[in-house]
């Protein structure tokens, strides 16, 4: 008995970022507080 | 404190429903393979996220139980923080009782996220201390016959991807399963022999590690090695991302990812993400930050090649999906 579960695919994060041209800034943002954390 | 580092939020794009209490709340949650813990945000959450999410009343449910104990989870571009309780989930026809599940008071991060919580479907060895993962409490709870999930990603419509529980839909692939040992059980981690282009080994060349994960929808890699791959077809950095000329996807060779001796070959269709007038590349880096050898193999690769998980015998079945 296999139980099936439907998935739905979203617009990512990503996508809506970059249509509203805040993509840069995100990941920009994004390596710094990656950078932060390695720090620690 | 369970740290997931891996896991990327920004590219996460499969969500399912489940329900949780009694009477049922319903939430969307991303079906991840590359952490252990379930999470839905509590109502009690004031952080902006989760005004813009469902959230669980655990008021509402009269089989809801306070485990109590904090709960803290990093990923890669945030963090929930929040408490340990206990109540009936539901996947579809699965019934979970008293399934301890994460309830974020604080998230960071997590706005816009098309999906309320996850759910982490790796070993148990990586959960929060005393949250036992939703697939662990339902196989000792007999719910299948077979301890084994699969994805299917759909590549054409944003309809008709299915996550499968207790078996194996063979409507869902050709050929037959290449099956590869994970490499620890912590997490769906395997061997990959090396990546190549046009016949020449463009990474990975000594052989690293991949983790195979629903819950991120790019590829990732070491940041030199991925740029290499994005020089390789000519891709101009532009905005943090790598862009290629639409036309070049007529032209451009498969990306194969040799894993256990086999090919997995990965066409341009697939690596090249069209947005508007601009063809990007999936390949990213950073991932070295990390960890300095392993590659993420996300829904990118995932759409091409139907994805078994067996726990009992710890190994990942591939196969091309129809």
């Amino acid at each position: 008995c296999v139980v099936i579960l439907p998935l739905k695919k979203m617009k990512t994060l990503r996508e809506t970022l970059r249509e509203k041209n805040l993509l840069n800034n995100f990941l920009e943002e994004q390596a710094y507080r990656l950078s932060k954390n390695d720090s620690k | 404190i369970t740290i997931h580092p891996l896991r990327n939020y920004l590219d996460t794009a499969y969500v399912g429903n489940i329900t949780i209490g009694t009477p049922p709340q319903e939430f969307r949650v991303v079906f991840d393979t590359g952490s252990a813990n379930l999470w839905v945000p509590c109502i009690t959450c004031t952080s902006p996220a989760c005004y813009t999410h469902n959230t669980f009343n655990p008021q509402n449910s009269s089989s809801f139980r306070e485990v109590g104990s904090p709960i803290t989870i990093f990923y890669g571009s945030g963090i929930i923080q929040g408490f340990l309780g206990s109540d009936t989930i539901r996947i579809g026809n699965l019934v979970s009782l008293k399934q301890s599940f994460g309830l974020s008071q604080e998230e960071y991060g997590f706005d816009g996220a098309p999906f309320d919580g996850v759910l982490g479907l790796a070993f148990p060895s990586i959960s929060t201390k005393g949250a036992i993962p939703i697939f662990d409490n339902l196989w000792s709870q007999g719910a299948f016959s077979e301890p084994v999930f699969a994805f299917y990603l759909s590549k054409y419509k944003p309809e008709g991807s299915v996550v499968m529980f207790g078996g194996v839909d063979h409507r869902y692939y050709k050929g037959e399963l290449n099956w590869i040992p994970v490499s620890q059980p912590h997490h769906w981690l395997i061997s990959m022999n090396h990546i190549s282009m046009n016949g020449n080994i463009v990474a990975c060349s000594h052989g690293c590690q991949a983790f195979v994960d629903t819950g991120t929808s790019l590829i990732y890699g070491p940041t030199d090695l991925v740029t290499n791959i994005n020089k390789l077809m000519n891709a101009r950095l532009e905005n943090s991302e790598y862009a290629v000329l639409c036309d070049a996807v007529k032209t451009l060779p498969p990306v194969i990812f040799n894993i256990n001796g086999i090919d997995y070959p990965l066409p341009p269709q697939a690596y090249i993400t069209k947005d508007k007038n601009s063809c990007m590349s999936i390949f990213q880096g950073g991932l070295e930050n990390l960890s300095p050898d392993n590659w993420l193999l996300g829904d990118v690769f995932l759409r091409q090649y139907f994805s078994v998980f067996d726990r009992k015998n710890e190994r990942i079945g591939l196969a091309p999906a129809v």
